[in-house]
């Protein structure tokens, strides 16, 4: 269950407020995954004193409106990133970058089908019943981006396709590019070894809409912990 | 990306569990510490409040605003809400304002039925029984604007979180400085889908 409280000191109106909360919960705690469960809970609220001695913002298209929506996205953005990091049994943060696309909902939902892949995180072997994870497993699979990409309900064309892992470029222009397996895998090793971020980018087209999701690898502690846990 | 300051903090709360890293995005704002008290007019306390059933981590923790502050959340949209998510909602329906928020951790709340939502509505009105209402007098006399206060409520929200999660930050907007701080706690069942 996800659960935040979010305060500041600027001085808004309610409907304004309500409509910053909105879209900085859409760019931060709605863009993470841990393992696709929607909780029956996950709620944020956010309190504004207005005791900072700022003028009043009671437009949602005045400048001060969006310097205040920026720190406000920051701080949720910032919040959202280490519940992925803390995500039960994860090695790694996954933060995915889309971009191209026409509008920042489409680049949104690409990026958070992406990260919520459970073929990109993982592949269950049914046989052993155990998880061997892609990214877990530190293996360099585009073809299971590529594919999460796809299946987002966004159209895009293919050949439009470029997908990055760190600074190794895995695919261009819709085709898969020779690159240095060795060292994209190395990549992922490094990232799990000290908890640190994986960075995936993934371009659709030439429109000006971007968007990031995050999520983590799916190691075999996720089923140890949720075996064990229990209120 | 930076640290949260509150990661070296040695308060108690950093006894149970440490602060997460915090990888803020680049941008004109400054990390202050104090999580949710870092903005003039607000306290917060986390407690151990006998919630849990294993361990003495804190457990309950409440963020206060000095005046009625200007109030907004957005919600799980699972039909199967839990109770104080009802209640919530119900809450900001009806007000635009808000003085406290209190939470607890360890006591699953979902799929409680009628009787769930009646257990909400008391501890919203300070009549609830045993261990929230013996610990709600200490909790209240505990309040504080110190970062002490914003660490001990940011670890007692947490539940199988292996770290706290708080932030602030301090940006000039409409020429004079605002502030803007948060904690949150998730670590499984984690797939929001909130508005």
């Amino acid at each position: 269950t996800l659960l935040g409280v979010i305060t500041t000191d600027a001085l808004v109106t309610s409907d304004v407020w309500r409509k910053m909360l909105l879209t900085a919960a859409n760019r931060s705690f709605n863009q993470i995954t841990v393992d696709g469960d929607t909780s029956t809970n996950d709620t944020v609220i956010a309190l504004a004193s207005g005791l900072s001695g700022s003028t009043k913002i009671s437009s949602l298209n005045s400048y001060e409106a969006k310097q205040l929506q920026a720190c406000l996205d920051a701080v949720m953005q910032g919040l959202a990133k280490s519940i992925a990091w803390d995500g039960e049994g994860a090695t790694c943060l996954i933060e995915v970058t889309v971009t191209g696309t026409n509008y920042e909902a489409e680049a949104a939902k690409i990026a958070r089908s992406v990260a919520s892949s459970s073929l990109a995180k993982a592949f269950n072997s049914l046989l052993s019943l155990t998880f061997f994870a892609a990214i877990y497993g530190r293996d360099p699979n585009w073809g299971r981006l590529a594919c999460a990409a796809g299946y987002a309900g966004i159209a895009f064309h293919p050949n439009d396709l470029r997908i990055s892992l760190g600074d190794t470029i895995l695919m261009d222009k819709g085709q898969p590019l020779p690159f240095d397996r060795a060292a994209a895998s190395s990549y992922l090793k490094r990232a799990g070894e000290t908890h640190g971020t994986v960075k995936i980018s993934i371009c659709v087209g030439n429109g000006q809409g971007w968007a990031q999701a995050w999520g983590c690898d799916l190691s075999y502690d996720y089923v140890k912990i949720n075996a064990e846990y229990t209120t | 990306s930076s640290s949260s300051s509150s990661m070296t903090s040695l308060d108690q709360s950093s006894k149970y569990i440490p602060a997460a890293p915090i990888l803020l995005p680049q941008g004109p704002w400054k990390e202050v510490p104090g999580g949710v008290i870092a903005a003039k007019g607000f306290k917060a306390v986390g407690m151990y409040g006998g919630l849990r059933a294993k361990g003495e981590k804190p457990d309950l923790a409440l963020v206060t605003c000095d005046v009625d502050a200007i109030a907004a959340g957005v919600f799980t949209t699972n039909v199967v809400a839990a109770a104080p998510v009802i209640y919530c909602k119900k809450t900001l329906d009806n007000c635009n304002t808000a003085r406290a928020v209190l939470i607890n951790a360890g006591q699953a709340n979902a799929a409680t039925g009628d009787a769930g939502y009646q257990d909400v509505i008391e501890c919203a009105t300070s009549v609830a029984k045993e261990a929230l209402l013996h610990s709600l007098p200490k909790l209240i006399d505990s309040l504080s604007s110190t970062i002490d206060g914003g660490d001990s409520a940011a670890v007692a929200i947490t539940t199988t979180d292996l770290v706290s999660k708080s932030v602030a930050v301090e940006c000039e907007v409409g020429g004079a400085l605002v502030r803007v701080g948060g904690m949150a706690k998730g670590s499984g069942m984690i797939h929001p889908n909130m508005a």
